[in-house]
């Protein structure tokens, strides 16, 4: 559920 | 994409725009701290690698390549075109002293133990307290264009609205990303005094000056 190292802000 | 991370990418956007018109206008780059700039281009080249390798979004890269080439543009304005205007003799904070914790920090602190990821890290690291040269110097000299307040101001505005969209995504997507939000928050706290100036003198209609 949690999935921190998305990176899909800038 | 919500409601506040838009308003905030808008408010980085707005912030560069503010400096290249600064610098445009009056023809010089006085009061910008060159340091403070080269590290945006670090962190932006580091942090936006991932150009090569993940897609998320139109939105997403075309920013990453405004802000990559935004940043590059106005080292090479400052550096070349308007050289002169510029005083390296204030413009002296010591950014070793940043890029080194910066670097150990992200070794410690990243979300895998890879290449990119680690440049992830300490682009977030690094973009906490790039501003630091900047602020210096603010301090060193005690006064600023108005203009350029505006600018520091944008760019306070942006990571102090990445803010309420962490917590509107933590509730709305259960999404916690550790990392950004301590470099987020420490990066908007820098700005704290600045602002402080900034809401009672600037936008009063006074020259941004601190006490001496």
């Amino acid at each position: 559920q949690v999935s921190p190292s998305n990176h899909d802000e800038l | 994409m919500n409601f506040f991370r838009l308003l905030g990418d808008l408010s980085h956007l707005a912030s560069i725009f503010i400096l290249l018109h600064k610098i445009q206008t009056t023809r010089s780059c006085r009061g910008i701290s060159f340091k403070t700039q080269a590290l945006y281009v670090a962190v932006f080249v580091t942090r936006y690698l991932d150009l090569f390798f993940r897609y998320v979004s139109l939105y997403n890269s075309v920013m990453k390549l405004f802000f990559i080439a935004s940043s590059c543009y106005i080292l090479y304005l400052m550096k070349y075109k308007y050289r002169p205007t510029h005083d390296p003799s204030i413009d002296t904070f010591r950014i070793e002293y940043l890029l080194g914790p910066c670097f150990v920090l992200s070794l410690i602190f990243n979300y895998k133990f890879s290449f990119s990821e680690i440049l992830w890290s300490f682009s977030i690291f690094l973009e906490a307290v790039a501003i630091l040269p900047q602020l210096f110097m603010l301090q060193r000299t005690g006064e600023a264009e108005t203009i350029t307040t505006h600018y520091l101001a944008a760019l306070g505005v942006y990571r102090a609205l990445y803010i309420p969209n962490w917590i509107y995504r933590y509730f709305t997507e259960g999404l916690v990303d550790p990392i950004a939000v301590t470099a987020g928050i420490v990066q908007t706290g820098l700005y704290l005094d600045f602002f402080y100036v900034y809401f009672t003198k600037v936008l009063q209609g006074q020259k941004f000056e601190l006490p001496a």
